[in-house]
């Protein structure tokens, strides 16, 4: 029975996709069975790990809409023990199409997380950077939330707002949803911005900031144009130690 | 009679806020009247310039929704030519709100571009990361959008489907909305990654581009958690020469 994490921070451009995909490839290579799910329009989590998505094939979409048999939607990777549920920009006009329908915000949990979680050990979630219906299907479907965050004012402003709506689906949709960590982004800890924003951040999560952070690195961002993890990329980078290293502490604290 | 341009990208964390703040900042430096509309619930625009919403004052929100009087939700800021509707959180229920009216694409600009044109020469909107109906109903107020881009692969992957979305909106709701320009944020030259995105953006906007780039400089994160634009928190920084640099090839191209 696979752990459900969602990856999640409505602000823009904090590593959200880049952590999915990495923490994901990393378990995978620990001999993990890991499924990724993209549940943003944007389709990065699809296309950083060189997805091609066949017109006639079912992606998340059809999942959620046209209730498809989702084994269809799963596709292989690179990595062998990581697969993918894909997404397009079809994605964009869900949030529309659910609006008026009966428990909207149940649809990924029973359309999909119902129906797939025995075949796996892992199950990770990529979210798009708002707080609508998509993100809330995403956290009504997990077990937890790992929230990426970079040490800039405009994340740290935003935490309260993500934190709010973690409490409302916890207190509404999904009892037992709980913070599975947060983690430090393009980490460059000689400002004192940066300081100045850990301190805050350690006061609201305390314990549940993972040791690992990780740093501004080009091998990352050069990874995603390739389609392919950082440690298919180039196993002997700092980005590949960072998330070797970060997973190494997700799987302690799953123990 | 205002220019209404729009700072738009759906791809997260790309820059649109602190281009918005700032290009709107060095216009109010160079005596130009200038207005800045916060529609991204986020309201990052809001805090970067340090506006306090008082709670029984309206903001974006109240002007689209509650037809208030537009004129009372406009603040002014430590610039003097510089103002601002804010938004608060409040603006995040708003695409559902929407969904279901007459016109709803043009509440942006009906209820409040047409009545404060006339007072201003420049008005700028920033927008959420997504192609919603917050960022529809601002590119079908405007007369054009500027798009800030970081030279990465997620970035470029969006740009198409970004203009796919101007060119619905110049079709069927705004029919002299232009491109005013693309900017290269955080621009790093020496990476194989950028100058391979660069070419890639040229073979698309060829010289829509901007010749000025933004290279990252610490200074510009630090001014938004002063609450400051650039050219008030260290009018010597890079930063603040960069954008100034920017608004100058700004104004020579709409003059
Ligand atoms: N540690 C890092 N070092 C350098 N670049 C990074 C790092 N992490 C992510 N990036 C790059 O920063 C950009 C933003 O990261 P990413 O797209 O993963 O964030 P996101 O939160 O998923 O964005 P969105 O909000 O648009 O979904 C990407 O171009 C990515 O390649
Ligand atoms: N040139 C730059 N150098 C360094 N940091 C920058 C630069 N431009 C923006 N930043 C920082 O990068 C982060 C993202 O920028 P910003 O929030 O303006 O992007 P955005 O596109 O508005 O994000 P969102 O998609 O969440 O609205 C912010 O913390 C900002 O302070
Ligand atoms: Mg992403
Ligand atoms: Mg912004």
């Amino acid at each position: 029975m696979a752990r459900v994490i969602c990856v999640s921070n409505q602000k823009g451009g904090v590593g959200k996709t880049t952590t999915a995909i990495n923490i994901a490839a990393c378990l995978s290579a620990y001999e993990k069975k890991v499924l990724l799910i993209d549940a943003d329009p944007q389709a990065n989590a699809t296309s950083g790990l060189n997805v091609i998505v066949e017109k006639s094939n079912p992606t998340i979409y059809e999942c959620l809409i046209k209730d498809y048999d989702v084994s269809n939607a799963v596709y292989s990777t690179q990595m062998e023990n990581l697969y993918v549920i894909p997404a397009t920009s079809d994605l964009a006009g869900i949030e529309i199409e659910l609006v008026n329908m009966e428990a909207r915000e149940y649809y990924i949990k029973r359309n999909i997380i119902d129906k797939v979680r025995e075949d796996y050990d892992y199950i990770f979630l990529d979210t798009p950077p708002s707080l609508g219906l998509l993100t809330i299907n995403a956290l009504t479907a997990s077990d937890s939330v790992l929230i990426p965050m970079q040490c800039e004012y405009y994340s740290l402003e935003g935490v309260s707002r993500l934190m709010q709506t973690i409490k409302l689906v916890n207190q509404r949709l999904n009892k037992t949803l709980y913070i599975e960590g947060v983690l430090f982004t393009m980490f460059d800890g000689r400002t004192n911005l940066t300081n100045q924003v850990v301190s805050e951040v350690k006061k609201y999560f305390g314990q549940k900031i993972y040791k690992n952070v990780i740093p501004r690195n080009i091998k990352l961002p050069e990874s995603s144009s390739f389609g392919k993890p950082i440690i298919l990329y180039d196993i002997n980078s700092k980005g590949a130690i960072y998330y070797l290293e970060l997973t190494k502490e997700f799987l302690a604290r799953v123990a």
